[in-house]
C-alpha cells in the first residue's frame, strides 16, 4: 500500500518539473492542464513518474510508456462498479506490467467497538458487541466486449484484507490486462465487493481507482513517431490540393493517427521515386504516370476527402469497379488504419 | 548572428509547444531545448565536425571539382537525447512517453 500524497507534498515535484528542460511550469500548472479532476491520485502519480524520469533519466518501469486510465463510476445493483476504457493503447505498445490502484476504506467495525467498548471496559457485554474480524474485500475484474452490454467475462478476482486505516493500495493486474488485450476486450470493469448489502456512498472523486499500464512502445524509435501520438492536426487537410485552401485548415484539429501517413503514400507514389539522379527528376515530373501499370492510370486526379470517402463507399458497393476491388474485411481494415 | 560560427555546429533552439499548437494536450514540459544543426561542411573539414568517411570523400570530390553538381556534405544531428513528455491522450488520460531523438547533443557532417 501507499499513502495518498496531498498537494502539499508536491513541492518536491516542483523541483523536477522546473528543471532545465522546463523552466516555465509549476506542478500547479501541470495539474491544471490535467483538467478539473486533476487533484486526484492518478494526476499526482503521473506527475511524480514524470518528475522521477526527469530527475533520474531512467525509463519508467523499464519501458518508454506509462498510460493511466481513469475510472468511470456507475452504480449497478446499488453497488459501485468502475469502468475503464483501455482502447487507447497502441498495438505497438508491449505491456510490461499493469497495476490497479485503489483506495481501501478502513473497516467499519473498529468504530463500533470504540463506541461501545471504552479501553478499560472489557466486560462481557462489551465482548458480545464485538462483531469479530471484518469481512474480506473482493476485487473482481470483468472485461466487456465493445458491442455488448452484458456484464462481461470474469478476468480475475482477488481477496484483500481491509487495512486498519484508509490507504491507497496497488495490485498487480498484468496478467488480467494482457489477457484482455489478447482477446481484444479492452473495456474493463472493476468491482470492490465488501460483502455489505449497503456499501454506502461512493468515494469522493479524489479517491477513484485508476490503472497504470507500463509498456514498451516498439514503434517509438520509428522515424516521426512523435507525430503519431502528439501531432493531432491533419498535415494534409481536406483541401490541401484544392486551390485557395489554407494549410492546416482542417475543421477538427485533433484527428486520429490514421491521417498521419506520409505524402508519397497518400499519393500512391512509390517511396524513393524522388531519389533518382537529378537529370531524371525533370522527366519524372511530366511522365510520372508512366511508371505505373495500367490499373493505376485509370485513377482520376485527387479529390477532396469527403468526395474520396464517398467514392470509397461507392467503390466498395459497386462490385464492377475497375479500380480497386477489395472485399469488405480488407476495406474495413484499411479504413481503420 | 555575426557571432554564429560558419562551420557546422549546434545552434540554440528552444521549442515552445504552444508555438506549434500542441499545448492543448501536452502537460509537461511546456517547452524544451531542441537545438539544431547548421553551418558549412567545407573541405577541409575539421575533426570537430566529426565527418563520416563518406563525408570526407564527398568533400574532397567536391573540392577537386571532377564531378559536377556534388554538394557539400550535410550538417546534421549526430548524437541526440530523448525527452519525456506527459500528455493527455484522446480520452484525456495522462500518458508519459519517452521519445528518443528529441534534442540535439552534437552535430556532424555526413
Amino acid at each position: 500500500g501507499h499513502r495518498g500524497p496531498s498537494w502539499s507534498s508536491l513541492p518536491s515535484a516542483a523541483a523536477g518539473l522546473q528543471g532545465d528542460r522546463d523552466s516555465q511550469q509549476s506542478p500547479g500548472d501541470a495539474a491544471a492542464a490535467l483538467g478539473p479532476g486533476a487533484q486526484d491520485m492518478v494526476a499526482i502519480h503521473m506527475l511524480r513518474l514524470y518528475e522521477k524520469y526527469n530527475r533520474r533519466g531512467a525509463p519508467p518501469g523499464g519501458g518508454n510508456t506509462v498510460r493511466s486510465f481513469r475510472a468511470r463510476l456507475e452504480m449497478i445493483d446499488q453497488k459501485p462498479v468502475y469502468f475503464f476504457n483501455l482502447t487507447s493503447m497502441q498495438d505497438s505498445e508491449m505491456i510490461l506490467t499493469a497495476a490497479f490502484h485503489f483506495y481501501s476504506e478502513p473497516p467499519r467495525w473498529p468504530r463500533a467497538r470504540e463506541v461501545f467498548c471504552k479501553p478499560r471496559a472489557k466486560n462481557a457485554s462489551c465482548r458480545l458487541l464485538t462483531p469479530g474480524l471484518p469481512a474480506r474485500l473482493h476485487l473482481i475484474f470483468r472485461s466487456l466486449s465493445q458491442n455488448t452490454a452484458t456484464q462481461g467475462l470474469l478476468r480475475g478476482a482477488m481477496a484483500l484484507t481491509p487495512p486498519p486505516r484508509g490507504l491507497w493500495q496497488a495490485k498487480d493486474i498484468s496478467s488480467i490486462i494482457k489477457a484482455a488485450r489478447r482477446d481484444g476486450e479492452l473495456l474493463l470493469s472493476a468491482q470492490l465487493d465488501t460483502g455489505e448489502k449497503d456499501p454506502g456512498v461512493p468515494r469522493p472523486s479524489s479517491h477513484m481507482p485508476y490503472i497504470l499500464v507500463y509498456a514498451n512502445d516498439l514503434a517509438i524509435s520509428e522515424p516521426n513517431s512523435v507525430a503519431v501520438s502528439l501531432q493531432r492536426y491533419d498535415p494534409f487537410p481536406a483541401g490541401d490540393f484544392e486551390p485557395g485552401a489554407a494549410p492546416n485548415s482542417s475543421a477538427d484539429p485533433r484527428v486520429r493517427r490514421a491521417a498521419q501517413v506520409s505524402k508519397p503514400l497518400q499519393d500512391n507514389e512509390l517511396p524513393g521515386l524522388d531519389e533518382r539522379p537529378a537529370p531524371a527528376l525533370h522527366a519524372q515530373n511530366f511522365h510520372k504516370h508512366e511508371f505505373w501499370s495500367s490499373p493505376f492510370r485509370a485513377l482520376k486526379p485527387r479529390t477532396g476527402r469527403k468526395d474520396r470517402k464517398k467514392k470509397d463507399q461507392d467503390t466498395f458497393t459497386a462490385a464492377s469497379s475497375q479500380v480497386l476491388d477489395f472485399d469488405e474485411k480488407t476495406m474495413q481494415k484499411a479504413r481503420r488504419r | 548572428q555575426w557571432d554564429e560560427p560558419r562551420v557546422c555546429s549546434r545552434r540554440y533552439l528552444k521549442v515552445d509547444f504552444a508555438d506549434i499548437g500542441w499545448n492543448e494536450w501536452i502537460i509537461s514540459p511546456k517547452s524544451f531545448d531542441a537545438y539544431y544543426c547548421a553551418g558549412a561542411c567545407e573541405f577541409p573539414m575539421p575533426k570537430i565536425v566529426r565527418p563520416s568517411n563518406h563525408a570526407t570523400i564527398q568533400s574532397i570530390v567536391r573540392a577537386v571539382g571532377i564531378v559536377p553538381g556534388i554538394p557539400e556534405p550535410c550538417c546534421v544531428p549526430d548524437k541526440m537525447n530523448s525527452l519525456g513528455v506527459l500528455f493527455l491522450d484522446e480520452n484525456r488520460n495522462a500518458v508519459l512517453k519517452v521519445y528518443p531523438n528529441m534534442s540535439v547533443e552534437t552535430c556532424a557532417c555526413r
